[in-house]
C-alpha cells in the first residue's frame, strides 16, 4: 500500500471521527445531511458484499468493518436519537436522494468490469459515492452558520478522494495491470463536486473568517 | 487477457 492510499483511508476515517465526535459528543448533527448519511451506509452495504468471501488483509477487513458500522449507526444516530435527532436540520435537507439510486443502479447493470451480482454492486457503490455528497453539499449551501466540525467533516472527505486519485496514478505506473477505469472516472467526477466547496473552504481559512458557501 | 482484479481498495 502506498502513502497516498494511506493517507485517502486515514482522512476518510478522520472524517467519520470527526462526524461521530459531532453527533456523540456534542449531541448535535446540525448541518449535516440525514440523505447524504444514507447513500453512504447504502454505499458500503453494497460495496462490502465481499467481506466475508474474500480476505484480502486484516487492515482491509477492519476498515469496512468501522465503515459499515459507523456509517450506519450515524444514520440510527439522526433518526432514532431523542436528543440529536432534534438539531437535524429537515427543513433544509430536501435533496431527492432516492432518484440518484436507480440511475446508478441502471448504469451498474450497464457499464461494470464483469456481469456478476457483486461487480454490478460493486459498480453501484462507485457510482453512487460518487454523487452521494451533493444533498450535504446542498444543504451546506442553505446553511447561515456552518460549524467547524461541520465544515472539516466535508473537507476531510474532499481530501481523501483526492489522495485516492493520487494513489490511483501511482499504482498505475507501479502496477501495470491496475487499471479500473469506472473507480477512475466515477472518482475524478466525485473530487470534482468538491471544488466549489475547497475554494471556499480555503479562503474562509485563510482569511480567518467564517465559511459561507454562496447560494 | 487481462482479469479484472480484487478489489483491495476501500
Amino acid at each position: 500500500m502506498n502513502a497516498f492510499r494511506l493517507a485517502g483511508d486515514m482522512t476518510h476515517l478522520l472524517s467519520v471521527v470527526v462526524l461521530l465526535l459531532k453527533i456523540h459528543t456534542i449531541k448535535s448533527c446540525a448541518g449535516i445531511s440525514l440523505k447524504t448519511q444514507e447513500l453512504y451506509a447504502l454505499v458500503f452495504a453494497a460495496r462490502y458484499l465481499d467481506l466475508f468471501i474474500h480476505f484480502i488483509s486484516l487492515y482491509n477487513t477492519v476498515m469496512k468493518l468501522v465503515f459499515l458500522a459507523s456509517s450506519f449507526s450515524i444514520v440510527w444516530y439522526m433518526r432514532r436519537h431523542k436528543i440529536v435527532r432534534r438539531t437535524y436540520d429537515k427543513d433544509h435537507d430536501t435533496f431527492r436522494h432516492h432518484f440518484l439510486v436507480l440511475p446508478c443502479l441502471a448504469l451498474a447493470l450497464l457499464i461494470n468490469e464483469r456481469f456478476t451480482f457483486r461487480e454490478v454492486m460493486w459498480a453501484f457503490s462507485i457510482y453512487l459515492e460518487a454523487v452521494a455528497i451533493l444533498p450535504q453539499l446542498v444543504l451546506l449551501q442553505r446553511t447561515r452558520n456552518i460549524d467547524n466540525l461541520t465544515g472539516q467533516y466535508v473537507f476531510f472527505l474532499g481530501a481523501y478522494r483526492v489522495l485516492y486519485i493520487l494513489n490511483w496514478i501511482y499504482r498505475y505506473f507501479t502496477e501495470p495491470h491496475f487499471v479500473h477505469w469506472i473507480s477512475w472516472v466515477a472518482g475524478i467526477v466525485q473530487t470534482l463536486l468538491y471544488a466549489d466547496f475547497f475554494y471556499y473552504y480555503i479562503m474562509s481559512w485563510k482569511n480567518n473568517v467564517k465559511l459561507e458557501l454562496p447560494a | 487477457d487481462l482479469e479484472p482484479e480484487a478489489h483491495d481498495e476501500l
